[in-house]
């Protein structure tokens, strides 16, 4: 699974 | 972006019109939670600090822009503008409660040590817990205006969209976060007893009027 710290949603 | 996300993120934005037409409209904010829309604006301020720091679209732009601006907007019209409308005596909810264990929750359990990401994470739990002023000013005086009801339903629904578009994520993108996710569930748990009553009353043309 990709990391977790992507913040793309609001 | 998913239907799910878009849906949920309207959702949102309906949630945060409706309560600006409702306050502007009636020029009255009775039946709202002062406090709870201060949690708010304290969720979007800690979330949306990345503004600054990090570009992902131009949609995440506006739509961050969108509720902060929609959320202090509340707060001057309740607190400034309609401030004699404003029922703060049955807003009494003691919000240090629902804010010191975030932070400690927020400092202790989070993805990284980082003053953004603990800001992140605070907000996100505060936002699962952010209603529940409003809620105990709604069980309080045991009703709420239709448009108030909207209102509830509307953003409870929202975070409970995300639910539905973190399982879409999960299995076509392989992308999850375990603390959004779980305070997620319990923000869209705590809205469960509310969108019985929306349901089976205020959708019946009633009231939101709790028993007794």
């Amino acid at each position: 699974l990709k990391p977790k710290y992507l913040k793309d949603e609001l | 972006m998913n239907i799910f996300r878009l849906l949920g993120d309207l959702s949102h934005l309906l949630a945060v019109i409706i309560l600006l037409l409702k306050i502007w409209k009636t020029r009255s904010c009775a039946g709202i939670s002062g406090r709870s829309q201060i949690l708010f604006a304290a969720v979007y301020t800690a979330r949306y600090l990345d503004l600054v720091t990090s570009y992902i679209s131009a949609y995440n732009t506006v739509m961050k822009i969108v509720f902060l601006v929609a959320s202090y907007g509340t707060l001057y019209l309740m607190f400034l503008k309609f401030k004699a409308t404003y029922d703060h005596n049955h807003d009494t909810f003691r919000i240090e409660f629902l804010v010191l264990p975030c932070v400690i929750l927020a400092l202790l359990i989070n993805h990284d040590f980082s003053a953004l990401e603990i800001l992140w994470t605070f907000s996100i739990y505060l936002e699962s817990v952010a209603i529940l002023p409003q809620l105990f000013m709604v069980s309080k005086t045991g009703e709420a205006e239709s448009i108030t009801s909207h209102y509830l339903f509307a953003l409870g629904t929202y975070r409970g969209l995300y639910l539905f578009n973190w399982i879409y994520r999960y299995y076509a993108e392989d992308h999850y976060d375990l603390i959004a996710i779980i305070a997620g569930i319990v923000q869209t748990v705590l809205y469960c007893d509310f969108f019985y009553l929306y349901i089976t009353k205020v959708l019946k043309g009633k009231k939101l009027q709790l028993p007794a």
